[in-house]
């Protein structure tokens, strides 16, 4: 169409051209490694989890809010140099905040912390612990989750973790009730008896309270990252106030039979380290 | 200089000619300035169409531009233009044989948010710096 006068002439530096096989595995090996992809990712998503799932929903709400405030950036900043404000280009902070209008309001979170300005990368980790075991030993109960942050990209530090699981409204039994729920990183698994754990958190919340609840676990997931035979997994535990284990489940918190938009999953931030050379082929 | 920049404003005034003027001086290797000045075309990205919608979460492509165009004498007139690309450009004239004209090429770039899965159903949001041009000049 470029020869064709009027509003033709508008497209007529669009590129038309229909990839032969090769060019087209050509291109999409190129621009794979401009991502830094090694391959063709092949996610094995469940029926409907692409965008009905906790992390991704989760993610696809952060990166709207970045493209959001991208957008604005790029309207309102074009005399700012060649990569604009670096505020807004290198962070997800601003972001951040307001994913939590469409996620729920978190019942603690690390949303004003700076680490949130530095990323350059977000990465969620799906939980690998295949069924909830609700382990009851010694009279204490607790529920156990597994991340492996064992295949981060080349070249990034984590900056900040969260655990992030939901818990749902419980009216019947616990009215007027709180619960201390805790976090601990998994030292050393014994045989027979109880692990060796690290408190990494504590959150104090009504029974009545429904909303995410997030947890910090940057140093067990740099630790994890760089030494990943130590990943023993999370466990997590809930007490009534005077003390007494308590059923995460009662308690209303989600586990795997629960809502796929509700699975707990892990959240980290990353900076880059280093500069990423692609390789001359 | 003076009489280029008139031949310049001449030909912007009558554009019928300027195009008759183009096809029939293709042939006679005649100066490039009649070509289309250096700027910014657009050329979009598909991840759609490179069948990746299926680990791709977001965007399903992006606007990346390219540069394209003349940078002829006088460039600080209508574009973008180094200082060293007016003196290239200058030298050019001189010994064309030599020293070439300067590029049309990015003068600002921007960044893209990718948002997919890893083989693990894992999601990564990463953001790729210069990716998409913002706006063309001559180098």
């Amino acid at each position: 169409g470029a020869d064709l006068p009027g509003e033709n002439e508008v497209h007529s530096s669009f590129i038309h051209r229909r990839l032969r096989s090769q060019e087209r595995r050509e291109m999409q090996r190129e621009i794979l490694s401009i991502l830094g992809l090694p391959h063709r990712p092949r996610p094995h998503l469940q029926p409907g989890g692409k965008h009905s799932a906790s992390a991704p929903m989760f993610m696809l709400d952060l990166y709207n809010a970045m493209a959001g405030e991208e957008e604005a950036a790029a309207a309102g900043g074009a005399s700012l140099g060649a990569e604009g404000p670096r505020g807004l280009e290198g962070g997800y902070s601003y972001p951040y905040k307001a994913l939590f209008s469409t996620q729920g309001p978190p019942l603690a979170s690390l949303q004003d912390s700076a680490f949130l300005t530095q990323a350059d990368m977000v990465m969620s980790f799906v939980n690998m612990v295949e069924h909830d075991r609700e382990f009851y030993h010694q009279r204490s109960h607790h529920r156990e989750f597994r991340f492996d942050l064992s295949r981060i990209p080349e070249g990034e530090a984590v900056t900040a973790a969260e655990f992030r699981i939901y818990k749902d409204y419980i009216r019947e039994r616990f009215d007027n009730e709180t619960f201390q729920i805790s976090v601990y990183q998994v030292l050393q698994e014994h045989p027979g008896r109880d692990s060796d754990l690290f408190l990494l958190d504590t959150r104090t919340i009504w029974a009545a309270e429904e909303g995410w609840l997030v947890f910090d676990i940057t140093a067990t997931s740099n630790h994890w990252v760089v030494n990943p035979q130590h990943n023993l997994g999370l466990q997590l535990s809930v007490e009534s106030i005077d003390g007494q284990s308590i059923n995460p489940t009662l308690a209303g918190l989600i586990g795997r039979h629960g809502p796929q938009n509700k699975q707990p999953f892990t959240v980290a931030f990353f900076k880059a380290t280093e500069v990423h050379l692609r390789s001359i082929r | 200089s003076a009489g280029g920049k008139q031949r310049n404003q001449n030909r912007s005034k009558t554009p019928k000619n300027q195009e008759a003027f183009r096809v029939s001086n293709l042939g006679e290797n005649s100066s490039s300035d009649q070509r289309q000045a250096c700027k910014k075309h657009e050329l979009y990205v598909s991840f759609r169409d490179l069948g990746w919608q299926d680990w791709i979460i977001a965007p399903e492509g992006y606007a990346a531009y390219y540069c394209e165009g003349e940078c002829a004498f006088p460039l600080n007139s209508y574009m973008n233009a180094t200082n060293h690309a007016i003196v290239q450009t200058l030298v050019h004239f001189i010994n064309p044989n030599t020293v070439p004209k300067p590029c049309c090429a990015p003068t600002q770039l921007h960044a893209i948010s990718v948002l997919y899965f890893d083989d693990s159903s894992n999601v990564i949001l990463k953001k790729y710096r210069n990716m998409v041009v913002r706006a063309c000049g001559c180098h």
